[in-house]
């Protein structure tokens, strides 16, 4: 079985945004309920 | 194959030996084909198994050298389409309903852990307590074997799994790469009447920069609103998706934990389901069968939550029919067909119309994905 995820995320806009979502798995890793797919910090 | 070769000797001798004192080498021969054919089996099968696990490390190997993996459809696949599967899976899960014996049970789910490599001491109870396969595959896990993370400014994975595709949407279309070669559109995926945040070509300038304000700035009754009043049906090649818009595809082996949690704190509004085809969804089948995620059956859950849009699709397989919610206990999935051909029309349910909907924690259990 498989599962999709599709979301909006925070970006980083031309001048006044703070924030971007970047992923924190690459393709072929295993990852477990909980664990962070990704991330978007203050910049 | 030496413990084969040795019992064979040791036969061949017991029944020489029989026939010098004029015994029953007859019936000690008899005897023999029981254990010799279930051990015949048990070769075939590990033989299979290794085979499999070769095959998935080629693919391996060359993902890591870079080497993308291309569609190639085949006569397997062909075959696939012409095989009930949807009845083959349901007499699956009737199979794995049957009722096992307290004490067979142990060693039943035990073989099947070693062969997929599922972790037994994270199931919630003891394995004897488990009366059928089907209720042992979507067994609950110990408080605490999958803890949330706490960042706030994290989204957490809704499954066990591996990674196989993930990105954000920039080209016209929205389209995730299935193979190389092969893509499908996310609204083909999430269905036409998705609240999808598109745009159309012409207007990629000035709105660039909009689903805050949809998403953010607007009460989640008035994104509700939005959303109705302004149906879209969508043209792949005119429309083209908002910034921020990301994807992930994540794949679940037979062995892995079949529960699905809420990735954020998110409110859900509709429940589409679309009673497609059931093809295996593995490796192999990515690269033989065209469309594969978006003709087999499904359940797409959507809502907004803090940064906007927010939709999971569950896909089934063959082996995997069916697709239990929590929030919805009395949804089926995997029922029989009352017609020939499948309509790509999806069935669909708004939770509240009022435009809350069921409103989830980070790490709440949404879905099962269940036996047959």
């Amino acid at each position: 079985s498989t599962v999709v995820i599709v979301f909006q995320a925070p970006v980083k806009k031309n001048g006044d945004s703070l924030s971007e979502f970047k992923f924190s798995v690459k393709r072929g890793d295993r990852i477990r309920v909980g664990e962070a797919l990704g991330r978007w910090r203050e910049q | 194959t030496s413990f084969i070769i040795k019992k064979l000797q040791s036969q061949a001798a017991t029944q020489a030996r029989a026939s010098l004192n004029g015994g029953s080498g007859s019936s000690q021969g008899d005897s023999f084909l029981v254990p010799g054919a279930t051990v015949a089996t048990l070769l075939m099968l590990g033989v299979l198994h290794a085979r499999r696990m070769y095959d998935e490390k080629k693919v391996k190997e060359a993902q890591g050298k870079g080497i993308e993996c291309e569609f190639q459809p085949d006569l397997k696949a062909t075959f696939l389409r012409l095989l009930p599967l949807r009845s083959i899976s349901r007499c699956w899960g009737y199979l794995t309903s049957v009722e096992i014996p307290v004490w067979l049970r142990p060693h039943i789910y035990r073989a099947w852990a070693r062969a997929f490599h599922s972790n037994l001491e994270e199931a919630a109870l003891p394995l004897e307590e488990y009366a059928s396969f089907r209720e042992f595959f979507v067994r609950s896990l110990k408080e605490g074997r999958r803890p949330v993370d706490p960042d706030p400014q994290c989204l957490v994975s809704p499954v066990d799994g591996t990674i196989l595709r993930f990105g954000e949407f920039k080209g016209p279309g929205a389209m995730i790469e299935q193979v190389k070669g092969f893509s499908y559109s996310v609204s083909s995926l999430l269905g036409a009447s998705s609240f999808l945040p598109m745009v159309a070509e012409g207007h990629m300038g000035e709105d660039v920069d909009e689903p805050k304000n949809i998403s953010t700035n607007k009460s989640k009754k008035s994104w509700w609103r939005i959303s109705m009043a302004s149906p879209k049906v969508w043209d792949p090649v005119s429309s083209r998706p908002m910034r921020g818009l990301f994807y992930c595809v994540i794949y679940l082996k037979p062995g892995d934990y079949h529960r699905i949690h809420s990735p954020v704190d998110w409110n859900i509004l509709v429940r589409r389901h679309f009673s497609g085809n059931l093809f295996p969804v593995n490796e192999r089948a990515t690269r033989t069968i065209g469309n594969l995620y978006v003709e087999n059956e499904r359940v797409v859950l959507e809502g907004p939550w803090q940064e906007g849009f927010m939709a999971i699709a569950a896909i089934g397989a063959t082996n995997i029919g069916s697709i239990e919610l929590f929030i919805e206990p009395e949804f089926r999935t995997n029922q029989p067909s009352r017609r020939l051909l499948h309509s790509k029309t999806p069935e669909e349910r708004v939770y509240d119309p009022e435009g809350v909907g069921m409103t989830l924690k980070k790490g709440d259990e949404v879905a099962a994905f269940n036996m047959g």
